[in-house]
């Protein structure tokens, strides 16, 4: 298994390679342009099986072909959210999911005002919905946007129709099966970095 | 300098810390709830003063007071948001910023439409009130909310006004001067990691 900060080092390399023209790279000018160091980008793709060729550096299109079949970009995922509130809003509306091969494929809310409404081209489905349609598109993740106090309970309606990935926003820590995993966002992880540098900045 | 992953997991062991009622805490137990090892518990804790006693572990009270001071909690960072749409709505709602001395206090938008309605307690102010408010509170910091054809615009403004952090959420990379820092927000890095955890999960 790859660690996950090397997975996230992974993705900045696949968007970058999408961004440059030329015919190699190398891990220098990855480094450079990620904010890293060259060093770094050699022993993460050292997971791959692309070498780099020693003057001339990694051929641009194999190594991104390869990042693409490690994302999966080329097979597509379906996945559902519950929580048409205003972070699951811009969630459904983001473009940069299916890049990824990520398509949300049905979006779900208990407030009856809600239900029969449109976000971008999906209508709100009621909860009692979800076991048919994770049943007729494979479903395998769930996306959490509803108030912490729903969070456990939703989960729980997740899993008993037999989704094995949950992407968490809710603040709460959600209790599964072993052979569910969780990813919890937390988006204030980013901001603390940003506060953190500032303050060391000020020390100089 | 605090590396970034490290940042993340040592923001994670303080979490912990605020959940748990006992007297002392071991790396083994961190590591335990948290789904990491000791060894890499003991190494990030070395980059702060407190130290662990053998056969006792870290007083939990003391590694708490550390973190909260690591993070800047009781120094409140004023933050601004520009772009009062869906994920705006989201970020100005959520309660977790607080817990880290993080406060949005105001909001900004280009639509008139939008324009002195309210987001929570936050009523949405006009463009050109952007130097004022960064004035007034010493804001540091500047959230970006708006579709990815407008963030470097309104960077630039962002920049102009005095502000040397950037949370960007928009998908495209900003062009800022050496001394501001920006942090690219890309949720689907959790999603990807879910990915593939799952087709791990499917080839054994
Ligand atoms: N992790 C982060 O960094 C972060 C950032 C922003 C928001 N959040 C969290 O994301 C969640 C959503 O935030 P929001 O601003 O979109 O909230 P919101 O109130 O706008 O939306 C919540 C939606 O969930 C629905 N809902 C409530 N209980 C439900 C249930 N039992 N079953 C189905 N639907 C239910 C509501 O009808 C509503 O449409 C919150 O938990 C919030 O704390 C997390
Ligand atoms: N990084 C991620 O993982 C992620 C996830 C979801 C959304 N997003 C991004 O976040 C951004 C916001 O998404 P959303 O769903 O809230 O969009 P939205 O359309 O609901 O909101 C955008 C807001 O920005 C305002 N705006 C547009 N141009 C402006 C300008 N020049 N100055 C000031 N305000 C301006 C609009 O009036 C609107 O209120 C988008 O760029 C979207 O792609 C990123």
């Amino acid at each position: 298994v790859i660690p996950k900060p090397t997975l996230d080092r992974l993705k900045l390399y696949h968007r970058l390679l999408n961004e440059v023209e030329q015919k190699h790279i190398s891990s220098e000018e990855i480094a450079q342009r990620i904010g890293t160091n060259a060093e770094q980008v050699r022993k993460d793709l050292t997971f791959l099986k692309t070498m780099g060729k020693p003057k001339v550096g990694y051929d641009v299109e194999t190594l991104r072909q390869e990042l693409e079949e490690l994302f999966g970009v080329k097979k597509t995922t379906k996945v559902i959210l519950v929580g048409a509130g205003h972070l699951g809003n811009a969630l459904v509306n983001y473009p940069g999911f299916e890049n990824y091969g990520i398509e949300i494929v049905a979006v779900f809310d208990k407030d009856p005002k809600k239900i029969g409404s449109f976000i971008g081209e999906l209508s709100v489905l009621p909860m009692q919905d979800i076991g048919r349609v994770v049943k007729r598109f494979h479903v395998e993740i769930g996306i959490i946007c509803v108030p912490k106090e729903s969070a456990q309970e939703v989960a729980e309606i997740l899993v008993s129709k037999g989704i094995k990935g949950i992407w968490n926003f809710a603040p709460t820590r959600l209790i599964v099966p072993n052979d569910v995993f969780v990813v919890d966002e937390d988006m204030t992880q980013s901001l603390l970095t940003l506060k953190h540098y500032l303050e060391i900045k000020k020390k100089k």
